[in-house]
Protein backbone atom coordinates (compact mmCIF):
# COMPACT_ATOMS: atom_id res chain seq x y z
CA UNK A 1 0.00 0.00 0.00
CA UNK A 2 1.44 3.31 -1.04
CA UNK A 3 -0.01 7.12 -0.57
CA UNK A 4 -1.62 6.90 -4.13
CA UNK A 5 -2.96 3.46 -4.34
CA UNK A 6 -4.27 4.62 -0.84
CA UNK A 7 -5.86 7.94 -2.23
CA UNK A 8 -7.16 6.20 -5.70
CA UNK A 9 -9.09 3.49 -3.27
CA UNK A 10 -10.48 6.58 -1.18
CA UNK A 11 -11.11 8.67 -4.18
CA UNK A 12 -13.32 5.71 -5.98
CA UNK A 13 -15.13 5.38 -2.56
CA UNK A 14 -15.74 8.98 -2.49
CA UNK A 15 -17.07 8.90 -6.20
CA UNK A 16 -19.73 6.24 -5.11
CA UNK A 17 -20.58 8.25 -1.93
CA UNK A 18 -21.01 11.41 -4.24
CA UNK A 19 -23.50 9.46 -6.68
CA UNK A 20 -25.36 7.80 -3.53
CA UNK A 21 -25.73 11.72 -2.07
CA UNK A 22 -26.85 13.00 -5.39
CA UNK A 23 -29.26 10.34 -6.01
CA UNK A 24 -30.84 10.50 -2.61
CA UNK A 25 -30.66 14.17 -1.82
CA UNK A 26 -32.03 15.09 -5.43
CA UNK A 27 -34.42 11.97 -5.42
CA UNK A 28 -33.17 11.08 -9.12
CA UNK A 29 -31.01 9.55 -11.31
CA UNK A 30 -31.35 12.00 -14.25
CA UNK A 31 -28.27 12.59 -15.83
CA UNK A 32 -26.83 8.91 -14.42
CA UNK A 33 -26.40 6.09 -17.27
CA UNK A 34 -27.73 2.93 -15.87
CA UNK A 35 -25.65 1.17 -18.61
CA UNK A 36 -22.48 2.55 -16.58
CA UNK A 37 -23.95 1.15 -13.14
CA UNK A 38 -24.58 -2.07 -14.71
CA UNK A 39 -21.22 -2.49 -16.59
CA UNK A 40 -19.44 -1.62 -12.85
CA UNK A 41 -21.49 -4.28 -11.17
CA UNK A 42 -20.56 -6.54 -13.71
CA UNK A 43 -17.23 -5.72 -13.39
CA UNK A 44 -17.18 -5.77 -10.06
CA UNK A 45 -18.78 -9.10 -9.71
CA UNK A 46 -16.26 -10.73 -12.05
CA UNK A 47 -13.41 -9.07 -10.73
CA UNK A 48 -13.63 -10.16 -6.64
CA UNK A 49 -14.71 -13.58 -7.12
CA UNK A 50 -11.73 -14.13 -5.73
CA UNK A 51 -12.96 -13.10 -2.19
CA UNK A 52 -13.74 -16.82 -1.81
CA UNK A 53 -10.24 -17.91 -2.61
CA UNK A 54 -7.85 -15.60 -1.85
CA UNK A 55 -7.36 -13.60 1.50
CA UNK A 56 -5.08 -10.37 0.68
CA UNK A 57 -6.49 -7.81 3.79
CA UNK A 58 -9.46 -6.66 6.22
CA UNK A 59 -9.07 -3.92 3.75
CA UNK A 60 -9.18 -5.83 0.62
CA UNK A 61 -12.02 -8.05 1.40
CA UNK A 62 -14.19 -5.06 2.72
CA UNK A 63 -13.47 -2.91 -0.28
CA UNK A 64 -14.80 -5.42 -2.20
CA UNK A 65 -17.75 -5.93 -0.81
CA UNK A 66 -18.76 -2.33 -0.98
CA UNK A 67 -18.06 -1.88 -4.21
CA UNK A 68 -20.59 -4.75 -4.76
CA UNK A 69 -23.04 -3.87 -2.70
CA UNK A 70 -22.99 0.12 -3.01
CA UNK A 71 -23.14 -0.41 -7.34
CA UNK A 72 -26.00 -3.09 -6.51
CA UNK A 73 -27.92 -0.64 -4.75
CA UNK A 74 -27.58 1.95 -7.02
CA UNK A 75 -28.79 -0.37 -9.86
CA UNK A 76 -31.83 -1.14 -7.87
CA UNK A 77 -32.60 2.67 -6.51
CA UNK A 78 -32.08 3.36 -10.50
CA UNK A 79 -34.48 0.12 -11.61
CA UNK A 80 -36.84 0.72 -8.71
CA UNK A 81 -37.19 3.41 -6.62
CA UNK A 82 -36.39 6.52 -8.67
CA UNK A 83 -37.48 4.58 -11.92
CA UNK A 84 -39.59 7.54 -13.09
CA UNK A 85 -36.98 9.80 -12.75
CA UNK A 86 -34.58 7.45 -15.64
CA UNK A 87 -34.81 8.18 -19.10
CA UNK A 88 -33.76 5.36 -21.02
CA UNK A 89 -33.98 6.83 -24.53
CA UNK A 90 -31.44 9.03 -24.14
CA UNK A 91 -29.19 6.08 -22.35
CA UNK A 92 -28.48 4.69 -25.79
CA UNK A 93 -24.86 3.15 -25.94
CA UNK A 94 -24.58 -0.05 -27.37
CA UNK A 95 -22.79 -2.06 -24.46
CA UNK A 96 -22.58 -5.29 -26.83
CA UNK A 97 -19.37 -3.36 -28.62
CA UNK A 98 -17.68 -3.22 -25.09
CA UNK A 99 -18.83 -6.83 -23.85
CA UNK A 100 -18.04 -8.48 -27.09
CA UNK A 101 -14.25 -7.07 -27.24
CA UNK A 102 -13.38 -7.19 -23.74
CA UNK A 103 -14.32 -10.59 -23.92
CA UNK A 104 -12.58 -11.41 -26.84
CA UNK A 105 -9.33 -9.47 -25.50
CA UNK A 106 -9.58 -11.27 -22.20
CA UNK A 107 -9.58 -14.77 -24.07
CA UNK A 108 -6.05 -13.33 -25.96
CA UNK A 109 -4.99 -11.82 -23.12
CA UNK A 110 -4.85 -13.37 -18.72
CA UNK A 111 -1.93 -14.38 -16.75
CA UNK A 112 -3.62 -18.36 -16.25
CA UNK A 113 -5.65 -19.95 -18.81
CA UNK A 114 -8.14 -20.82 -15.83
CA UNK A 115 -11.93 -19.49 -15.19
CA UNK A 116 -11.32 -16.79 -12.57
CA UNK A 117 -8.00 -15.48 -14.41
CA UNK A 118 -9.86 -15.04 -17.61
CA UNK A 119 -13.02 -13.19 -15.55
CA UNK A 120 -10.60 -11.09 -13.86
CA UNK A 121 -8.49 -9.70 -17.42
CA UNK A 122 -12.62 -9.08 -18.85
CA UNK A 123 -13.28 -7.63 -15.56
CA UNK A 124 -9.79 -5.26 -16.40
CA UNK A 125 -10.72 -4.82 -20.01
CA UNK A 126 -14.06 -3.76 -18.90
CA UNK A 127 -13.89 -1.40 -16.24
CA UNK A 128 -11.54 0.58 -19.06
CA UNK A 129 -14.48 1.40 -21.16
CA UNK A 130 -17.48 1.18 -18.34
CA UNK A 131 -17.73 4.66 -18.64
CA UNK A 132 -18.14 5.19 -22.17
CA UNK A 133 -21.99 4.87 -21.61
CA UNK A 134 -21.89 7.88 -19.29
CA UNK A 135 -19.83 9.89 -21.12
CA UNK A 136 -21.66 9.04 -24.49
CA UNK A 137 -24.96 10.72 -22.50
CA UNK A 138 -22.91 13.64 -21.14
CA UNK A 139 -22.02 14.33 -24.71
CA UNK A 140 -25.98 13.70 -25.71
CA UNK A 141 -27.25 16.52 -23.32
CA UNK A 142 -24.04 18.38 -23.59
CA UNK A 143 -24.91 19.51 -19.80
CA UNK A 144 -24.59 18.24 -16.20
CA UNK A 145 -25.68 18.87 -13.20
CA UNK A 146 -22.30 20.05 -11.10
CA UNK A 147 -22.94 16.76 -8.41
CA UNK A 148 -22.91 14.61 -11.53
CA UNK A 149 -19.39 16.08 -12.57
CA UNK A 150 -17.98 15.73 -9.01
CA UNK A 151 -19.08 12.39 -9.13
CA UNK A 152 -17.17 11.64 -12.28
CA UNK A 153 -14.11 14.28 -11.35
CA UNK A 154 -14.02 11.61 -8.17
CA UNK A 155 -13.97 8.61 -10.12
CA UNK A 156 -11.08 9.95 -13.15
CA UNK A 157 -9.32 10.84 -9.72
CA UNK A 158 -8.96 7.16 -8.83
CA UNK A 159 -7.27 6.26 -12.15
CA UNK A 160 -5.32 8.86 -12.33
CA UNK A 161 -4.00 8.13 -8.86
CA UNK A 162 -3.25 4.49 -9.81
CA UNK A 163 -0.47 5.65 -12.40
CA UNK A 164 1.67 6.99 -9.88
CA UNK A 165 0.65 4.04 -7.75
CA UNK A 166 2.39 1.53 -10.51
CA UNK A 167 5.31 3.89 -11.24
CA UNK A 168 5.70 3.69 -7.19
CA UNK A 169 5.28 -0.17 -6.88
CA UNK A 170 7.50 -0.71 -10.23
CA UNK A 171 10.41 1.34 -8.20
CA UNK A 172 9.92 -0.22 -5.04
CA UNK A 173 8.88 -3.79 -5.56
CA UNK A 174 12.04 -5.04 -7.90
CA UNK A 175 10.54 -3.97 -11.11
CA UNK A 176 7.15 -5.58 -11.02
CA UNK A 177 4.49 -4.36 -13.37
CA UNK A 178 1.32 -5.91 -14.25
CA UNK A 179 0.89 -5.42 -18.21
CA UNK A 180 -2.64 -5.81 -18.63
CA UNK A 181 -3.93 -3.89 -15.35
CA UNK A 182 -1.27 -0.88 -16.27
CA UNK A 183 -2.62 -1.01 -19.85
CA UNK A 184 -6.15 -0.78 -19.76
CA UNK A 185 -5.62 2.04 -16.67
CA UNK A 186 -3.93 4.29 -19.19
CA UNK A 187 -6.82 3.55 -21.60
CA UNK A 188 -9.26 4.09 -18.75
CA UNK A 189 -7.13 7.46 -18.01
CA UNK A 190 -6.86 9.11 -21.34
CA UNK A 191 -11.04 8.55 -21.62
CA UNK A 192 -11.67 11.32 -18.94
CA UNK A 193 -9.13 13.54 -20.27
CA UNK A 194 -11.83 15.77 -22.30
CA UNK A 195 -14.20 15.61 -19.39
CA UNK A 196 -11.00 16.79 -17.02
CA UNK A 197 -10.57 19.42 -19.66
CA UNK A 198 -14.35 21.07 -19.22
CA UNK A 199 -13.93 20.21 -15.10
CA UNK A 200 -11.20 22.09 -14.45
CA UNK A 201 -11.52 24.78 -16.75
CA UNK A 202 -15.24 25.73 -15.83
CA UNK A 203 -17.12 23.34 -13.02
CA UNK A 204 -14.18 24.29 -10.21
CA UNK A 205 -14.16 28.24 -11.79
CA UNK A 206 -17.77 27.84 -10.31
CA UNK A 207 -19.90 27.79 -14.17
CA UNK A 208 -21.68 25.16 -15.39
CA UNK A 209 -20.66 22.12 -16.82
CA UNK A 210 -22.05 23.08 -20.72
CA UNK A 211 -19.97 21.11 -23.92
CA UNK A 212 -20.02 23.85 -26.63
CA UNK A 213 -22.18 22.98 -29.31
CA UNK B 1 6.53 -18.14 -12.59
CA UNK B 2 3.46 -15.49 -12.74
CA UNK B 3 3.06 -15.21 -8.73
CA UNK B 4 4.15 -11.40 -8.86
CA UNK B 5 0.13 -11.17 -10.45
CA UNK B 6 -1.06 -11.32 -6.86
CA UNK B 7 -4.57 -9.12 -7.77
CA UNK B 8 -3.76 -7.24 -4.76
CA UNK B 9 -5.27 -4.05 -6.14
CA UNK B 10 -8.99 -3.20 -6.24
Amino acid sequence: MNIFRLLGDLSHLASILILLHKIQTTRSCRGISFKTQALYVTVFVTRYLDIFTDWVSLYNFTMKIFFIASTCYILYLMKMKYRPTHDPSIDTFRVEYLLGPCALLALLFHYRFTVLEVLWSFSIFLESVAILPQLFMLQRTGEAETITTHYLAALGAYRALYIPNWIYRYFTESGQIDPIAVTAGLVQTALYLDFFYVYFTKVLQGQKFELPA
Amino acid sequence: DDSGHGHDEL
